[in-house]
C-alpha cells in the first residue's frame, strides 16, 4: 500500500465525492 | 535552443528559496472560499495561524516527528491487511501496560496530524480545536472528569455536565455496536454506558464514554444527535489539540454522520505552507466553483475498508513517465491527511528518487535527515528550479504536484529534502 501524503496535497483542492465513489483534484485550486 | 527552454518552463517550478522557510506571522489565504457558509478553517498544528499554545505541550522534534509518521504509515499498512494482523502490529510494537489493556483499532499515529480545525461542541457552544483525519473514523475530544487521565490541551476540556444536550449512549443501544466497524473494538460497559477505546499505532489512546452531543460546525451547520467519544482517559502525541475530527467511510465518521445534510461531499484545501490558512468545505459547494476538477474513481481494493484508497497508474518527473512496471501500484494507494511524506513501492521509489536527483544534478546535495535520503543545501541560492512531478491516477487523471509539496526543509535552506520515502517492503 502506497500513501499519499499531506505534504504533496499542499495547494491541491482535494474534492472527497464518497457518494459517487471518486475524488477530484484540482491543481493549484488552493 | 527555445524549444529547450520552453520544456524547462513547462516542466518544471521556478521557487524563491526564502519561500520554502515557514514565517513568522500569519497570511490567511485569499482563496478560503467559504462558498456555501459550510467551511472552516485550517491552518498548520505548529504555525503562526494556529491558536495553539504550543508551549504546554512538548514539541516533538523533527526526527521524532518523521518517525511518528512512519509508524502510521506501517500501521495502515498493516491495517489494509486484516484487523487481525493490524492488530499484532501494535501488539508488537507496543510496549506500555496501557496498550495490553486496550482493543487495537484502525487508526493512525496523531503526532504526525499537522492540521486542525474548530467546531463547537454542546449547549452552550464549546470551542474546540480537533485535528482532522481522513484515515480514521470516530470524533473523539478529552471530556471531564478525566476518570483516567487528561493531557494538557489548548482550549478548555469539555465537560458534559455542563451541556444540556449531552446524552450517554447505552451499552444495550444498537448504536454501541457500530464501534466495531469504526474503532474496531469491542466496546465495553460501564454502569450501562457504552465505551470506547480506541489505540493508534505510535501508543497513543483515548478511552472514554460513547455519547451523543450538539456539533456545531458553523452558525448554520448544526447536527444535534452527533455521537462522538467523550474521552476519559487520553494519552499520547495530540500536541495542544482538543481531540480528533474522523472523517473516513465508516457509519461513524462525520462524513457519514452528516450524509444528509451534505451528501456525503467534503473538500479541503491544506495551506502551502505553515503560515497560511486553508479550508474544509462541507457539502456540494465542495470544488464546483474550479472547471479544471479531474475526478478519479475509488479503487476496488479498498471497497471493504473505511481508508480512501485509489489506483495509482505511474509517476513522472520532467515531463518524463518513469519506468516503473504496473504491477509495482498493484497493492494500492491511500489518501490520508494524517501521514506527512508520500510513501511508494522500493521499486516505484527508487526510480523516482533517481530521475528527481538526475534532475536536480546541478544543486549541491545536504546531509540525509532519518528516513529522507534526498536532501540539497540551498544555502547559496535565491531562487530553485524543482522538477514537475505528476501523479497519473485511473481515469487519465494527472496530478501535478504544488511546487510546496515537494520537499520538506528540516533545519533550514541547507537541508531541504525531497518529501518521498520507500516502503520497507515491496508488499506493504
Amino acid at each position: 500500500t502506497a500513501i499519499f501524503g499531506n505534504t504533496q496535497q499542499r495547494g491541491l483542492e482535494v474534492v472527497y465525492d464518497v457518494g459517487g465513489s471518486r475524488i477530484g483534484f484540482v491543481p493549484g485550486g488552493c | 535552443r527555445e524549444t529547450i527552454e520552453k520544456n524547462l518552463l513547462h516542466h518544471t517550478h521556478t521557487v524563491q528559496v526564502s519561500s520554502l522557510l515557514p514565517s513568522t506571522t500569519c497570511t490567511p489565504s485569499t482563496k478560503d472560499p467559504h462558498r456555501n457558509g459550510s467551511s472552516l478553517k485550517v491552518v498548520h498544528k505548529h504555525g503562526p495561524c494556529s491558536q495553539l499554545n504550543q508551549d504546554k505541550t512538548k514539541t516533538p522534534t523533527d526526527a521524532e516527528i518523521l518517525e511518528q509518521d512512519q509508524l502510521r504509515a506501517e500501521f495502515i499498512q498493516y491495517s489494509r491487511r486484516s484487523k487481525r494482523l493490524g492488530g499484532e502490529f501494535l501488539r508488537r510494537k507496543s510496549g506500555s501496560k496501557a496498550s495490553t489493556n486496550i482493543p487495537a483499532n484502525l487508526g493512525g499515529s496523531f503526532g504526525t496530524n499537522n492540521y486542525i480545525v474548530t467546531v463547537g461542541l454542546g449547549t452552550p457552544k464549546r470551542s474546540l480545536t480537533l485535528v482532522f483525519d481522513t484515515g480514521s473514523d470516530l470524533t473523539w475530544t478529552q471530556c471531564q472528569p478525566c476518570a483516567g487521565s487528561c493531557y494538557d490541551q489548548n482550549d478548555a476540556i469539555f465537560d458534559p455536565s455542563y451541556s444540556s444536550t449531552y446524552t450517554n449512549i447505552t451499552c444495550s443501544s444498537p448504536l454501541c455496536s457500530q464501534l466495531i466497524s469504526g474503532p474496531g473494538n469491542q466496546p465495553t460497559c460501564s454502569s450501562s454506558t457504552c465505551v470506547y477505546g480506541v489505540l493508534y499505532g505510535d501508543n497513543s489512546f483515548s478511552l472514554g464514554f460513547f455519547g451523543k452531543e450538539k456539533l456545531t460546525l458553523t452558525a448554520k451547520d448544526v447536527f444535534k444527535d452527533f455521537l462522538f467519544g467523550c474521552g476519559q482517559y487520553n494519552k499520547g502525541l495530540f500536541g495542544a489539540t482538543a481531540g480528533l475530527l474522523g472523517l473516513g467511510r465508516d457509519k461513524l465518521s462525520l462524513v457519514e454522520q452528516t450524509a444528509n445534510r451534505y451528501g456525503r461531499i467534503f473538500s479541503y484545501c491544506l495551506p502551502p505552507t505553515s503560515s497560511s490558512t486553508g479550508h474544509l468545505t462541507f457539502g456540494k459547494g465542495s470544488g464546483k466553483a474550479s472547471n479544471t476538477i479531474k475526478f478519479t474513481p475509488f479503487s476496488k481494493s479498498y471497497s471493504k475498508s473505511s481508508f480512501y484508497g485509489l489506483d495509482l497508474l505511474g509517476i513522472s518527473v520532467a515531463g518524463d513517465k518513469l519506468a516503473i512496471p504496473p504491477s509495482v501500484f498493484s497493492t494500492g494507494l491511500i489518501i490520508d491527511s494524517g501521514t506527512i511524506l508520500t510513501y511508494l513501492p522500493p521499486t516505484a521509489y527508487n526510480a523516482l528518487r533517481t530521475a528527481f536527483r538526475q534532475a536536480m544534478k546541478n544543486y549541491t546535495m545536504g546531509e540525509a535527515f532519518s528516513i529522507l535520503d534526498t536532501c540539497y543545501d540551498f544555502s547559496n541560492r535565491n531562487t530553485i528550479s524543482i522538477p514537475k512531478i505528476v501523479f497519473s491516477f485511473r481515469g487519465g487523471v494527472d496530478v501535478e504536484m504544488d511546487k510546496f509539496g515537494v520537499f520538506l526543509v528540516v533545519r533550514s535552506v541547507s537541508q531541504v529534502c525531497l518529501a518521498f520515502t520507500g516502503n520497507k517492503n515491496a508488499n506493504d
